[in-house]
């Protein structure tokens, strides 16, 4: 199963993660 | 051989010109015929006409009964497992696919009745620590792709090389839709000074919507539109209708919550900036960024061995849901690789409203393993259910505009549980 997310957000927002991270429910995907 | 390769004296001498003009047309052909084959077809309207596209291997797992089969394996998985048997298969499942069982709530491997009910498995309290990034990850997994989506051609990368249109993942936005007419409706609703608020000539007070010493809006008001009737149901089609074309919306209801508070509504109303769906100046939608911004997007894979759940990924407020009945390829880096147009091909759920920056959306995406996709929110919700699927691109939709007068949608809050994925 696969969850995609679409998101419109600022100029300034910035994903933390790397393509082939793994990662854990409530861990940053990216911030402002 | 040996001798003949080595003794055989080597003769070099040109070609004659016809055939290196030949080579070269060849070539131009086949390359002509390459570039022709990643030619978007369209159907009449001009959108994507989506199909199997891939190697011959994925014509081949396509040949497959994959909606059947996924329905055989839920079933065969909600077998109940003698309670001897339990400990032994779940520990067994565990070390094979990696869960970590010392995180899972109840611990007592026996009161899972079925390898179903083990892999919708819940966490304890506090397993999963909330990051207070405005974004955070939905689901244990792993990260597939992620980056931005070109406005001008809408198209989201799957894998490097290979894309999809955003309308045929999402849906395409229709006049009259919840998002419109919250919008159409915009002059109605007005804000002072973020006192107080009225909604379609409801007046709350901020102590309302925030839950303070003022009593709720649910016991001091009705809203103006009553439950289980569509606001606006002008542009809903008969929703006994076949579909007809591609992205036709085939149905439309309005889903009644199970519960709603005014604290929780608030919770996700501060967090947004008090005021969303009260004083917007733009619509929101993939097709209505604001000036400034840029759509994003991210995938989220996980694997068989996963908690199956997925939570809020920020504070917004879920406007409606798209059921698209589809197939159900497995979504493994693999075959992500290999189909195009996997995630709009796969049976899916398109959550769509809006954040405190604008549009945002999460869609699930079943696959052959875990067709069923529950939403904590919406009971009326049935997926991979018997029966041919609908043209791909058609779906059902469900508007949530009552679930909460104040917010016209669903509120959810930073990982807040909103459902998950079952086997079958």
């Amino acid at each position: 199963s696969t969850i995609v997310l679409v998101f419109e957000a600022p100029a300034d927002f910035e994903f933390t993660i790397h393509a082939g991270d793994k990662v854990k429910v409530g861990q940053c995907l990216g911030d402002i | 051989v040996i001798t003949a390769w080595t003794s055989t004296p080597t003769k070099w001498y040109p070609l004659p010109l016809a055939v290196g003009a030949l080579l070269l047309v060849a070539i131009q052909y086949r390359r002509k015929v390459r570039n022709s084959a990643k030619e978007v077809e369209v159907d009449e309207e001009g959108r994507e006409v989506i199909k199997l596209k891939g190697p011959w291997h994925v014509h081949v797992i396509g040949a497959l009964p994959l909606r059947n089969m996924s329905r055989l394996w839920g079933y065969v998985n909600s077998l109940e497992l003698p309670v001897w048997f339990r400990p032994y298969g779940y520990r067994l499942y565990a070390y094979a696919f990696g869960c970590n069982l010392d995180e899972i709530e109840p611990s007592d491997l026996r009161s899972y009745p079925s390898l179903g009910a083990f892999f919708y498995r819940k966490l304890k309290d506090g397993a999963r620590p909330v990051d207070p990034a405005v974004l955070v990850s939905p689901a244990d997994g792993t990260i597939l792709h992620f980056g931005t989506i070109d406005q001008d051609y809408m198209r989201v990368e799957q894998v490097k090389g290979i894309t999809y249109h955003l309308d045929a993942l999402l849906g395409v936005e229709r006049p009259g839709s919840p998002v419109a007419m919250v919008e159409h409706n915009r002059d109605a609703s007005t804000v002072d000074d973020q006192e107080f608020a009225i909604v379609n000539g409801i007046e709350y007070t901020l102590e309302q919507l925030i839950g303070g010493s003022g009593t709720s809006s649910e016991e001091s008001s009705t809203p103006s539109t009553p439950p289980n009737e569509v606001a606006d149901d002008s542009d809903h089609p008969d929703p006994h209708a076949p579909p007809k074309k591609f992205g036709q919306r085939i149905d439309a209801s309005v889903v009644e919550p199970e519960r709603n508070t005014t604290a929780h509504d608030a919770s996700v109303a501060l967090e947004m900036g008090v005021k969303p769906a009260l004083e917007r100046k733009y619509s929101t939608g993939a097709r209505n960024v604001r000036p400034g911004n840029t759509l994003h997007f991210a995938v989220i894979y996980l694997a068989p061995g996963d908690y199956h759940r997925f939570h809020s990924p920020t504070a917004w407020v879920v406007e409606k849901r798209r059921h698209f009945v589809g197939e159900l390829f497995s979504v493994s880096p693999w075959m992500a690789k290999r189909l195009e147009n996997l995630f709009v091909l796969n049976e899916r759920v398109a959550l769509l409203g809006r954040w405190k920056y604008g549009f945002f959306g999460m869609v699930p995406v079943g696959a052959t393993n875990v067709g069923s996709i529950k939403v904590n929110f919406d009971q009326t919700l049935r997926t991979n259910v018997r029966g041919r699927p609908p043209p791909p691109g058609t779906y059902t939709e469900a508007v949530y505009s009552n679930a909460s007068p104040i917010l016209r949608g669903q509120p959810l809050t930073p990982a807040e549980e909103m459902g998950g994925f079952c086997l079958g």
